[in-house]
């Protein structure tokens, strides 16, 4: 799976996610991320863009997840993902998102997600695993 | 407040053991692409097009599951998924089922946008992006040789990603998720 998230300086958000699904599935499988609200998903707030076993993304409705958070709760995007990331089936997820006030974020519970991120005030990170 | 973009290329079980000639394409491609990504945001084009072009440069590296390099199905077939969304809008398109679009990302922008619905799988889907004249490809150009042994073994160890896990040694360090 692919996918990319970004904010412009306006606030303006939106997200992607491109995949070719798991390893000798059954044909005719639809199940992962490109789901809009489980693994792909951005409102006025955020935008997220997930990865890692479908069938617990679709069922945890991931993405939706962290607006949902963010929105009814007030937590910042990097407490909403984390929370979702760490009540999802450990091993099974990782996700991108960033929020309409430039933040960025990418927490994962698999071993490794392939990723890179960077914000206007100068980041820059390109990672697999945790360190 | 400012721009920001992440990009990911699949998560899973990435053995720290995976092999360099597995491991520095990625990165290097996830430079490229985060490098793609910042010209775009900074030359003021809006998030909707900066992720789907960064999506359409992953969808043409072979070594990720998107796009050419899109994993087999058990049939040794390719079947792509895709899915954009506008945050303000909200609107957003969808593909599933595509296995000839060179770009199923583009594709599910043209679903949000040049119809009024937002998701369209298998024949409905082809059928769409010949209507479109989206860039089409045979088959062979998504598979790859790699992609090809890993569904053998995968058949070899009756696995179907679903309920077992493959070793590191027995997918050389390399992801079998997302």
């Amino acid at each position: 799976t692919v996918g990319c998230v970004a904010v412009d300086a306006n606030g303006n958000l939106a997200t992607a996610t491109s995949t070719g699904g798991l390893v000798n599935k059954m044909v005719g499988r639809i199940g992962d991320t490109p789901i809009i609200g489980a693994g792909t998903y951005a409102n006025a707030l955020c935008a997220v863009s997930a990865t890692g076993r479908g069938e617990s993304i679709i069922k945890h409705t991931i993405a939706r997840d962290v607006a949902a958070l963010m929105d009814y709760k007030g937590f910042s995007l990097e407490k909403a993902s984390n929370t979702v990331i760490t009540k999802s089936p450990q091993g099974d997820v990782g996700l991108i998102a960033v929020s309409a006030d430039g933040e960025v974020t990418m927490p994962f519970n698999s071993t490794g997600m392939f990723r890179a991120c960077a914000t206007q005030d100068g980041y820059r990170e390109v990672g697999i695993w945790s360190d | 407040m400012g721009w920001a973009i992440a990009l990911h290329g699949g998560a899973g079980e990435i053995s720290r053991s995976l092999p360099l000639d597995k491991k520095q394409p990625r990165e290097a491609t996830l430079r490229r692409c985060l490098d793609l990504g910042i010209s775009l945001l900074k030359s003021g084009r809006t998030p909707l097009d900066v992720v789907e072009l960064v999506v359409r440069e992953l969808e043409c590296c072979p070594h990720f599951n998107a796009g050419r390099g899109s994993v087999l199905t058990s049939d040794g077939t390719v079947e792509m998924e895709a899915c954009i969304m506008d945050g303000n809008s909200q609107e957003c398109g969808a593909v599933s089922g595509v296995s000839t679009v060179v770009h199923p990302i583009s594709l599910a922008r043209l679903v949000m946008e040049k119809t009024p619905h937002m998701y369209l799988a298998f024949d409905g889907a082809e059928a769409f992006a010949r209507t479109q004249g989206v860039e089409i490809a045979e088959k062979s150009y998504f598979i790859t040789p790699s992609n090809q042994e890993r569904l053998k073994l995968a058949k070899q160890s009756k696995s179907s990603d679903y309920n077992t896990e493959a070793t590191p040694t027995e997918n050389e360090g390399d992801s079998h998720l997302g």
